[in-house]
Parts: C-alpha cells; sequence; structure tokens
C-alpha cells in the first residue's frame, strides 16, 4: 500500500509528504494533519487510515459548497484570474456546456488587450456554434459588458459568459478595471453577474492561494474553476483556499478540448490525491 | 508569510549569542518551512536542508560573534551558489542561421518570450526571424504575428500545412534573408503528452536548434521538477526562462528545476511588453525566494 507501514504514527509523515508534494501547503497540511491526530481513532489497516484521511480533506472542501441559486435570464457568469490559466478556453468548454443543455448561450470577447484575444474567441464560437461579441481593438471592457447585456435582453440570450484580460492580482489599476466591469454590470441589474469565476491553473504553487484572497477581496469571486489537472499537478492548493478563502471550485478543466470540463466533485478529487 | 517568517528566525537567533546544535538545527527547520512556503520542490529542500546541515555546523556558524546572521549567510550563499549559471549567459545564436526553440507547457508564456528576444537580440544588433509552430491554438498565428508588427518584428509569414515544413522553409528563408536566429515558437503541450512531445523530438531531430529554452511560469508550484525532468529526458533544452515574475509568486520552482536538471536560469520575463525581458540575476532570485 502508500503507507508500507503499520502504525498510525508512521503513516503520519507519509501522508505529510503527499499533502505538501500535492501543492496544499504548510498551513493547510498541519490543520489536517491536526484534524486527524485529534481525531483519535483506532487505526487496524492502512484502509482505514485512508479512508478516515479521505473524510477529513472531503469535509474541507464540503464545507464551502453552496446551494445552486435560482437566477433569472440571462445567467451571467464572469470569468477571470491571471495570465495564461485558461480562462478563454474554459469559457469555451462552458459555453458548449450550457449549449448542449438547450440554452441560448452569448460568448463576450471582452479582452480587448491580448493580441488576437477577440480572434481566439471568436474562432471557437464558430466551431461550436455559439455567438460571440466582439468587442473592438481597445475598447473598455465595462462598455463591452453594457453591450453584452443588452444584447441579452434584446435577443433573448439566457447565458451570457464574459471573458477578461488575464492580469496579475498584484496590478492594482488592472484589478479596478475589472472592478469597474462588475459594477456596469450590477448598475445595467442587481442580481448580475450571477457568478464570477477564479480560473486557476492547477500548477500553481502557493501563489495560488494568494490570487483567491486578492480575487475575493477585490470582486468577492463566487467559485473557482481548476484547470490543466490532466497534467501530473494535483492542484492540493484547493484544500488551502477551502480553509482560508472559502471559495467553491465548481469545475475542473481537463485537457484543450471542449468537452473536457468536468463539474467538481470532492470524493473523485480526494480519490485521485492518493493514486 | 515568509518576510515574517525569516525575521522571526533571525530574532530568535540573536537572541542566543552563542549557538548550540540544537539551536541550529531549529533555524534549520525554519528555514525549510520557508523554502516550502516559496514552493521549492519537497524532496529538493529535504536534500538542501541535509547539505547545509553540513555547513551550518561547522565552525564558520558557532564560533561567529553574530551566528543567527552568520547562518543566514551561509543559507543564502549556498541558495545562490545552486541558482547562479556556471557560464556567462547568452542564447546561442550561431549558425547560418541560428535556431531557437521555445519549448513548454500551457500558457506558461512562450509565444510572448518569443517576441522579447527578437527585441533583445536586435538591441544587441542581431536581427531574428519569428516562426510560428503552433498550428494547434486558435488564433496562435495571429497572435504571434500582431506582436511582431507592432514592434517591427521580421515574421514569418507560413502557407505549409505541416511543422515540418514551416521550419525547414523557414530556415531557408532566413537564409536568403540574412536573418538569424530563427526564432520557433511551438505550441504548448504536456511532458506526459507522447504525440506532442513527440512533434518537438522530431523538429528538434529536423532543425537542430543550438538553443532550446524551456518557459516555465515562475509560479508553478512542486510538479516543477515532473515538468523539467521530463522534458529533459525527452527533448532535452539548454536554458530556462522563468515568465511573470513581475507578479509576487516567490519563485521556489526555478530553485527545484535548477536544482534537478542542472540546466541554468538564462531570462526573466517581466511583463507583457517586448522589452519585459531581463538577464537572470542569482542573488535577487535568492532574495525573492528567501523573502
Ligand atoms: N492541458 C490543458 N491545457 C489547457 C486547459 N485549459 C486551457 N489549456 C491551455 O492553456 C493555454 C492557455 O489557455 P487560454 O484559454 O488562452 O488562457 P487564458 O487564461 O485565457 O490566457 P490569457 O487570456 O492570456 O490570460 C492554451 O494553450 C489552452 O489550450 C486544460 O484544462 N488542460
Ligand atoms: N505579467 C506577465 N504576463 C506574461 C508574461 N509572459 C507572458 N505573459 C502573459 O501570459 C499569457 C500567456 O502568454 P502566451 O505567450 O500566450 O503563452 P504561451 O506559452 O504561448 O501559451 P500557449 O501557446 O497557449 O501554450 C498572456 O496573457 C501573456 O501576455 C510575463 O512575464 N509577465
Ligand atoms: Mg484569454
Ligand atoms: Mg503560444
Amino acid at each position: 500500500g502508500i503507507f508500507r507501514t503499520k502504525s498510525f504514527n508512521e503513516s503520519i509523515p507519509v501522508f505529510e509528504e503527499i499533502l505538501l508534494s500535492s501543492d496544499v501547503g504548510i498551513t493547510a497540511t498541519n490543520e489536517i494533519i491536526k484534524r486527524l491526530r485529534e481525531s483519535r481513532i483506532d487505526y487496524k489497516t492502512e484502509e482505514d487510515t485512508i479512508h478516515f484521511i479521505s473524510k477529513i480533506l472531503t469535509n474541507i472542501l464540503d464545507a464551502v459548497e453552496e446551494k445552486k441559486r435560482e437566477t433569472s435570464p440571462p445567467y451571467t457568469i464572469l470569468s477571470v484570474g491571471v495570465n495564461g490559466t485558461g480562462k478563454t478556453t474554459t469559457l469555451v468548454k462552458l459555453a458548449n456546456h450550457f449549449k448542449n443543455k438547450g440554452e441560448n448561450v452569448l460568448l463576450v470577447a471582452s479582452d480587448t488587450y491580448r493580441p488576437a484575444g477577440v480572434e481566439q474567441l471568436s474562432i471557437w464560437g464558430k466551431m461550436i456554434g455559439v455567438d460571440v461579441l466582439k468587442s473592438q481593438k481597445g475598447q473598455d471592457p465595462a462598455a463591452v459588458a453594457f453591450d453584452a447585456i443588452e444584447s441579452a435582453f434584446s435577443k433573448n440570450y439566457s447565458v451570457v459568459l464574459i471573458d477578461t484580460a488575464g492580469r496579475l492580482h498584484t496590478k492594482k489599476n488592472l484589478m479596478e478595471e475589472l472592478k469597474k466591469v462588475k459594477n456596469v454590470l450590477n448598475k445595467k441589474r442587481r442580481d448580475l453577474p450571477h457568478d464570477i469565476f477564479l480560473v486557476l491553473d492547477a500548477t500553481t504553487g502557493q501563489n495560488a492561494l494568494s490570487q483567491a484572497e486578492i480575487f475575493k477581496d477585490s470582486l468577492d469571486v463566487t467559485g473557482v474553476i481548476l484547470t490543466k489537472i490532466d497534467g501530473t499537478a494535483k492542484g492540493g492548493i484547493i484544500f488551502a483556499i477551502s480553509l482560508e478563502v472559502g471559495i467553491p471550485v465548481r469545475y475542473i478543466g481537463t485537457g484543450e478540448n471542449v468537452e473536457d470540463l468536468i463539474e467538481f466533485d470532492p470524493k473523485i478529487f480526494v480519490a485521485s490525491l492518493f493514486e | 508569510n515568509i518576510t515574517t517568517r525569516l525575521g522571526e528566525i533571525f530574532k530568535s537567533l540573536k537572541k542566543k549569542g552563542k549557538l548550540s546544535k540544537k539551536d541550529v538545527e531549529k533555524g534549520l527547520k525554519d528555514i525549510r518551512l520557508a523554502l516550502l512556503e516559496a514552493d521549492v520542490n519537497y524532496k529538493v529542500v529535504k536534500e538542501f536542508i541535509e547539505r547545509l546541515k553540513k555547513n551550518a555546523t561547522g565552525e564558520r556558524v558557532l564560533n561567529s560573534f553574530t551566528p543567527g546572521e552568520t547562518l543566514l549567510k551561509v543559507v543564502f550563499e549556498e541558495l545562490t551558489n545552486f541558482l547562479s549559471p556556471k557560464e556567462k549567459i547568452e542564447i546561442k545564436t550561431d549558425g547560418k542561421p541560428g535556431i531557437v526553440m521555445l519549448i513548454g507547457l500551457q500558457g506558461s508564456g512562450k509565444t510572448t518570450t518569443a517576441v522579447k528576444i527578437a527585441h533583445f537580440l536586435r538591441k544587441k544588433g542581431k536581427e531574428s526571424l519569428l516562426v510560428p509552430c503552433d498550428l494547434k491554438r486558435p488564433a496562435a498565428v495571429e497572435q504571434l504575428m500582431i506582436m511582431a508588427e507592432m514592434d517591427k518584428l521580421p515574421f514569418y509569414k507560413i502557407r505549409e500545412k505541416t511543422i515540418a515544413k514551416i521550419g525547414l522553409n523557414a530556415v531557408s528563408f532566413a537564409r536568403k534573408e540574412g536573418l538569424s536566429p530563427v526564432i520557433l515558437d511551438t505550441a504548448g503541450r504536456l511532458h506526459i503528452d507522447d504525440t506532442m512531445i513527440d512533434e518537438l523530438i522530431n523538429l528538434k531531430k529536423l532543425l537542430n536548434p543550438k538553443e532550446i529554452l524551456l518557459v516555465l511560469d515562475s509560479m508553478t508550484g512542486q510538479d516543477a521538477v515532473n515538468i523539467g525532468l521530463e522534458f529533459q529526458k525527452k527533448v532535452d533544452f539548454n536554458g530556462i526562462v522563468l515568465t511573470k515574475m513581475d507578479g509576487d509568486a516567490r519563485g521556489g520552482a526555478a530553485f527545484s528545476l535548477r536544482y534537478v536538471t542542472s540546466r541554468p536560469i538564462k531570462l526573466i520575463g517581466t511583463g507583457e511588453k517586448p522589452d519585459d525581458l531581463e538577464l537572470f540575476h542569482a542573488e535577487r532570485m535568492t532574495s525573492r525566494i528567501l523573502g
């Protein structure tokens, strides 16, 4: 087995190594080990230990789960995050997912900064048969978001997915730009946007925690989408994010194709840590 | 937070005056935590601390009048020593034309870095040819073309349908036009995707690039070791570029990567513009990792 040891105390350092090498981080790992020790359960076999550890981990993720709430159309999602994490590709996957459910989807290319950013989204839109609202070069993303909602009202789109340019959380003016997009949506209608998804790359280390903290502070992010889990990274940072920032994971990106998106399942994710 | 942690280690060691071996062990334990928080790989930290133990429990630290300071100095020097390239940093551009190939994971910053390198070389009097070798990602070719246009850098307009043909024709075009080096921007790929890795191996065999750079996101976590070793084993590279260093990631992945592959970190990306590229500086990286 993984632990190759009989005693519970001997398995602790092995377990610690699994957590640390999965990017769980020191603080969250210590919290998890603490809960494990406090449990005082009599572990007779390795199966027992893994079973109980899995329960602790799953509980951490379940603690931030939220019930899906009712939203009035258009269900509006804003996709945000640092550069290169997979925001644009993930939004395309979501668009495809909602289109297959029969929704009338609008993709909004409000990344007016990245060279060929609008082009990238519009090519994808054609490939999956979803309308793309293209912005003008250098147009203010807040203005594009405004136009998108106007268009959604007049053309009856039921789902609006807004892409934004990647930006480091440390760049204050860029974070302000995002706040402005959110405020414009709020002003258009108080319930918009319904979801703000922070797209995180599973290969990112402890910096993902700072990203989560700052994006949450600034925009009150409602969910995390963890991408590139098809690599060898484990994405353990989500335990730290659950414990310290309290944002639930909603979807996982498992590849570069449009169908490579799954709804987040805590049990399956925890099981994959021990593979 | 590394700054407060190192500050704590320092304070508690300072109060002690002469250090016992036990004090040094406690200090090293705290340094281990600091390195883990900075994203240095778990196994690399283990080995590094073992090495440090030998130097840190020697005469220099135990007999120093300011042992706390001396211990931190030893750590700083060891880390910097590891990070420093053993030769002067340069991009190999010799050849008629020279060939530079950029490889790495999805989204690490290869396309942007290709443009930065062309810009950097032009400042040194070399006119390179930017060649798009990513036919997979929607608008990848346009992205490179637009960036090249904006910075007035030579760009190879492709008509070919395969990477191999693009490479060969771009090289003869460069030779004809007196452009060197050719900079190949490849598609992002996983180190465990055999088909895509084979594509790189074939391109390398065909064109024999003298400079292959692994472009790695500086916020990469524990997985940096897997990524580095797999790319090295299957394709090999002779240098590393760390991107997005304008963020606040501590960059411990850089140390892990250097430690396990022994390849030099040559350049760092510090923004999204063509001139946001700097030569790697080991001491600055050490302070960043240690906070
Ligand atoms: N393997 C893998 N690659 C992915 C995944 N999601 C996105 N990618 C790839 O990651 C790269 C970056 O994706 P983008 O969608 O352009 O990322 P972005 O966040 O929009 O980038 P910026 O707009 O520049 O900040 C592309 O090569 C995608 O194909 C995933 O789940 N797995
Ligand atoms: N802040 C910052 N952003 C960077 C840096 N390097 C690249 N980027 C951004 O990171 C994102 C991804 O860059 P790309 O050059 O498209 O990355 P790539 O490796 O070519 O991506 P794929 O081709 O999809 O694998 C873009 O938004 C870039 O502007 C950097 O040093 N700093
Ligand atoms: Mg994008
Ligand atoms: Mg690219």
